[in-house]
Order: C-alpha cells, then sequence, then structure tokens
C-alpha cells in the first residue's frame, strides 16, 4: 500500500481525529 | 469427561511449514441439552487464581477447573430456566466474572456471573436487558454493548468493580445505524472499532465517547464481521469476516479478508483473502482471532485455522465420529483451540 492508494498517513491519527470530532 | 491425547488431524500439507494441532483432553457435559459456546476465564478456585474452561449450554454454564496431565473437573454451575444462553461474553483480565448473553435468536440479555471471594459461593446480576444487537467484553473489566432500534439506538460501555456487585456506565456516541458487531485495536486501548449493516466500519475513542470516524468499505462485503485491528505505521489492519459472503470463483472461498484502512482519510485497501483450499466448500459460521491466528467453523461443520501473517489455511479440523463442528474459541492464557460440537462435547487441541 502506498499514499497514492489510502492517502496522508499521520502515525497520530487517534489524537488528530478526536480533537478533530465533535465531543 | 474423558480425556484423549495425540489423535491426529488432517493437517493442510500444501504450506512449506506443517503445523501441529494436537488433541490434549474432552470435556464432555453430560446435560442432554445443546451446547452453545467455550471460552477460558481466570478464576478462583479454592483460593487459587488459575485459568478454566467455561462452556455454555442452552439452559447452563459450567466453569472446569484444569487438573494434572490435561484433565478438566467440573467445579461449578449455574442454572438459568426462562431465556436460553446464546453466547459466552469473557472480560479477558478480570478473575471471577464473565458475561454471557440470553435470547432467542437475538439477544435479550445480558448477565454478569460472578462468585465472591469469601465463600465462593455463585451469584450472578442482570446487566442489560432489550433488543441488543452487538456486545464485547473489553480489557479492565469494560463491556461494549448496542441496542435498541434506529430511532432509539444506544451504545453503552460499563465497568465493572472486581467483585462485580457494582458497575458504572457511560454512553458513547451513537452511529445512528445497527451495529453488527465490536472489535478490540491491538495495541491501542483506548480506540473500539465496529461494522455496521451498512458497510460501515466506525471507530470510538472509549475515553472520551467520541465518534472519531465513519469509513464506507464498500458494498461489495455487505454485513461484515470485524474481528481484531491492529494499528501500525498510522493504519488500521482489520480483520473481517463475511457470514452471508457468496463463493467467488478466483479466490475460492474466502472466510476471512484482512484490509488496511487509513483512519485520516477513510480510504481502505484489500490486502489479502483466507481462502479454503482447494476441494473444500462452506461459508462462515462462527469464529474467532487470536493475535496472527483466526479459526473459524464453517457451514460444511469444519474447523479451518490461518495464519494471518503467512495467508496459508494451516490447518483443517475435519467433522469427527461425534458429529459436526459447531463453534470455536482460541484459549486466553496459551494457544489452545476450543472446539465444541452441539451434543455437549468440547476438544481441546494444543497449536
Amino acid at each position: 500500500c502506498s499514499e497514492s492508494d489510502l492517502g496522508p498517513i499521520s502515525l497520530n491519527w487517534f489524537e488528530e481525529l478526536t480533537s478533530e470530532a465533535p465531543p | 469427561q474423558t480425556k484423549v491425547r495425540g489423535d491426529p488431524v488432517e493437517i493442510w500439507h500444501d504450506s512449506l511449514e506443517l503445523s501441529n494441532l494436537q488433541l490434549v483432553s474432552k470435556l464432555k457435559n453430560p446435560s442432554n441439552s445443546c451446547s452453545v459456546d467455550v471460552s477460558t476465564v481466570w478464576w478462583e478456585v479454592t483460593g487459587c487464581k488459575e485459568s478454566c474452561i467455561i462452556t455454555a449450554c442452552e439452559f447452563t454454564v459450567s466453569l472446569w477447573k484444569s487438573l494434572d496431565d490435561w484433565q478438566w473437573r467440573k467445579v461449578h454451575t449455574w442454572h438459568f430456566t426462562e431465556i436460553p444462553v446464546l453466547q459466552i461474553i469473557p472480560l479477558w483480565d478480570a478473575c471471577n466474572l464473565v458475561c454471557i448473553a440470553l435470547g432467542h435468536l437475538e439477544i435479550r440479555e445480558i448477565r454478569l456471573l460472578f462468585s465472591s471471594g469469601e465463600d465462593e459461593c455463585l451469584k450472578q446480576s442482570l446487566v442489560k436487558s432489550g433488543n441488543i444487537k452487538a456486545v464485547l467484553g473489553l480489557r479492565h473489566k469494560r463491556l461494549v454493548c448496542s441496542n435498541g432500534t434506529l430511532h432509539d439506538h444506544q451504545v453503552d460501555l460499563m465497568t465493572f468493580s472486581g467483585s462485580g456487585r457494582s458497575k458504572e456506565k457511560q454512553t458513547l456516541m451513537s452511529p445512528e445505524e445497527t451495529i453488527l458487531a465490536f472489535a478490540e485495536v491491538q495495541g491501542m486501548q483506548d480506540a473500539l472499532l465496529g461494522t455496521t449493516l451498512m458497510s460501515n466500519i466506525v471507530i470510538w475513542n472509549l475515553k472520551t465517547g467520541q465518534l472519531l470516524k465513519k469509513m464506507q468499505i464498500g458494498t461489495a462485503y455487505q454485513a461484515s464481521i470485524c474481528h481484531k485491528a491492529y494499528s501500525d505505521m498510522g493504519l488500521l489492519f482489520v480483520v473481517l469476516s463475511h457470514p452471508h459472503g457468496k463463493e467467488i470463483e478466483s479466490m475460492g472461498s474466502p472466510i476471512f479478508r484482512l484490509i488496511v484502512i487509513n483512519p485520516k482519510t477513510a480510504l481502505s485497501v484489500d490486502v489479502r483473502p483466507y481462502s479454503l483450499p482447494q476441494g473444500h466448500t462452506g461459508r462462515f459460521l462462527d469464529g474467532d482471532v487470536k493475535d496472527n491466528l483466526a479459526a473459524a467453523v464453517l457451514t460444511s461443520g469444519t474447523i479451518a485455522v490461518w495464519d494471518l501473517f503467512l495467508g496459508h489455511c494451516r490447518a483443517l479440523l475435519l467433522p469427527n465420529s461425534d458429529g459436526n463442528w459447531s463453534f470455536v474459541k482460541w484459549s486466553g492464557t496459551d494457544s489452545c483451540l476450543l472446539a465444541g460440537q452441539k451434543n455437549g462435547s468440547v476438544f481441546v487441541y494444543s497449536y
């Protein structure tokens, strides 16, 4: 798999999605 | 209860390395009612905490203590009279606590079974009742369940006290559609994953209750059941099964599938299917995934075991003279496969 298949990857996705999601 | 050792089973010979699945013991439930599930649980028996096998029949749940040399003795039995038992829901790191689901076709009740330390007296309490769609026991004495219909859909996370006498309840944000199954994310204890009827994968933050993402995985795999997820290098690897999957000629019969998801972009890619060896057919009936091992009972009555990393089917356990297999679990404490039949027999295989 590469970024072209899956888009930009973030190692901190869990923290980032937590800060973006509605509380 | 009888003990058996060393009966060979059919191993899939087309892989480079042969695995060793060896029958080490057999538990026979004398009850005439239908067997429904098996699991392992930590339990304090005569002052010692040890790994026990727990078996469920329609109206009884029994706890089996390990004796020397792979023999088992039944030490406790809980009886139920009104609603039949459907499944055992282990709370993996708990001791003297286990949940069970009761119902007819769908789960109507979840009960907590426990024994108090002082007198080892068996107890049970009602945890949840209603129209329960999916349930999973988690680490740290937690249980997650989804219940209700579309309009009053609710996802609850419950945490039990050590003795099982009390519980704390937290509500997770609902994805507003039917959840088919939950799965833990290995290596990420605050993340929880779910698959939905509309082919979405959803992720929650268990600490905050937030619904972090809802991701479409394609309608070709409708009604997928998630079994396990692994987080690695910013990606989520998810093991799915397809109870309603059709045979695809080019792939044989894919029973499990590994997909990789980028949670940031919600894009996903198929990694590999886990198919049956040529000449074997059947659809997924029941299954369990632990670490890199996946086991499934098929509609043909056979159990198949895959190594998720290697991709091969590593062992096939054909129906024996007692009948078809009907449920399968990995033991929580060692690499044993627990395979059950409706007639009350549970076979323990070391892997």
